[in-house]
């Protein structure tokens, strides 16, 4: 299976 | 107040038509610098990034920093209204609750007004540091384009591994595989056309991603000549696309992971 990660994972929130 | 104004409407045009199928509402920052906006697909999987700088536009003037949300399909749907080569003018009021877009022809004989609806937009911003990447390709976007296209017709998945002999990008699906691989060359210049590709690397990386994605990054293309991916090890990929002298649009996408 492939999971696709949310890009929000990897950046800090402002 | 912020009044903006672009000597050529075809300009606006491919930068909204470069988002808005990844992004239907945005807030586009004004500031006395330019404008900046950041948003997220629906999904989450995708960050796009715009920047324009205050001194790409003929005139630019921004009071006081101000954030305006905006329909992009709102938006399109106005620029469609103007011819390619109309000097176009955006403004607004402090506490507007509407943008407007005026368009005036080349010969100064046809002069057209319309507003946008303003909306309030509350999405989460996040922090994207400068990285060191590992690798970086650099070739026409046209080609970039292409490649997506071709490769739509196998699979759904793209893998990308950029090495010190080029750049290959690969797909399986059904009906079969299939690769295309892009000869990294060390200088680019009138010799090599503007369809040669080069490869800066420091390590090799491998990223597979979601090709649906790319194809909408490829929209971009007719902004620039050039495309640059920017790749490193478990961290989104970046393609980078300048816009002439005035900016860029970035396109941050997750990469996918085999369970």
């Amino acid at each position: 299976d492939i999971l696709q990660t949310s890009i929000a994972a990897y950046f800090a929130a402002t | 107040m912020i009044e903006a104004v672009l000597p050529q409407a075809s300009l606006l045009k491919k930068i909204i038509e470069a988002i808005k199928e990844l992004v239907s509402e945005a807030n586009f920052d004004f500031s006395e610098t330019g404008i900046r906006l950041q948003a997220m697909d629906k999904s989450h999987i995708a960050l796009s990034f715009l920047h324009l700088r205050n001194d790409g536009f003929s005139e630019y003037r921004c009071d006081r920093s101000q954030t305006l949300g905006i329909n992009l399909e709102s938006f399109s749907k106005v620029l469609k209204c103007a011819a390619n080569d109309d000097q176009v003018q955006i403004k607004a009021t402090d506490k507007a609750e509407s943008l407007s877009i005026s368009f005036e022809s080349t010969a100064k004989d046809r002069v057209s007004e319309f507003n946008v609806k303003l909306m309030d937009i509350d999405i989460d911003s996040v922090d994207v540091p400068d990285m060191d990447y590992q690798a970086t390709v650099n070739m026409s976007s046209q080609e970039f384009a292409r490649i997506v296209r071709d490769m739509m017709t196998i699979g759904e998945a793209i893998t990308i591994d950029a090495t010190k002999q080029g750049v290959k990008f690969s797909t399986s699906g059904d009906a079969g595989e299939g690769n295309i691989l892009l000869r990294h060359r060390k200088t680019i210049d009138e010799e090599d056309g503007p369809s040669s590709t080069s490869v800066e690397i420091n390590e090799p990386v491998s990223h597979s991603l979601a090709l649906k994605f790319l194809a909408n990054f490829a929209k971009a293309a007719p902004l620039a000549d050039r495309v640059s991916i920017n790749l490193i090890e478990d961290a989104p990929v970046m393609f980078e696309f300048k816009i002439s002298d005035m900016g860029h649009i970035r396109f941050y996408l997750a990469p996918q992971i085999e369970e």
